[in-house]
């Protein structure tokens, strides 16, 4: 994984929700 | 207490608020071929909140993955005039933190009218039901 995808990728997980 | 599965049903921010919910809905999408849109909603909150140093590189990461090319899902359904607001948004020194704003309404209102009750509807929501 690029550091492109990398950042996109933690950009997108960093906004889902987190377990209940 | 009500089950996560029937909130899902309440509204796409019900689902998309819940980790399980939102990922069966992804899986869903997947299946459809379309998981640019929730992945795409995802990052336009996530940019929001991404710090001053690193927004001008993800604007442009953004913009190359899901905008620029006219094939993909997300850019055939935003409008027009919000891919060339955020096209001008991209090159300039001091981003809006909000300039995705628009373009995730956009997805958002086409996920509620479309594949959001689609996936309600479902086999795979239905089975996990």
């Amino acid at each position: 994984m690029d550091s492109e995808d990398d950042l996109l990728q933690k950009c997108i997980t960093s906004a889902m929700p987190k377990q209940r | 207490p009500t089950p996560p599965y029937l909130k899902w049903a309440e509204s796409l921010h019900s689902l998309l608020d819940d980790q399980d919910g939102t990922n069966l809905f992804r899986s869903f999408l997947c299946q459809e071929g379309c998981e640019d849109l929730v992945d795409f909603w995802f990052a336009c909150s996530g940019f929001r909140q991404t710090s001053q140093d690193k927004r001008a590189k993800l604007a442009k990461v953004i913009y190359r993955k899901y905008i620029v090319d006219g094939s993909g899902i997300v850019s055939r359904t935003i409008k027009a005039a919000t891919k060339s607001f955020i096209r001008d948004c991209v090159g300039k020194p001091h981003l809006d933190p909000a300039m995705f704003e628009q373009a995730q309404t956009e997805i958002q209102a086409m996920m509620e009218e479309n594949t959001y009750p689609l996936f309600l509807k479902s086999d795979l929501y239905l089975e996990y039901t």
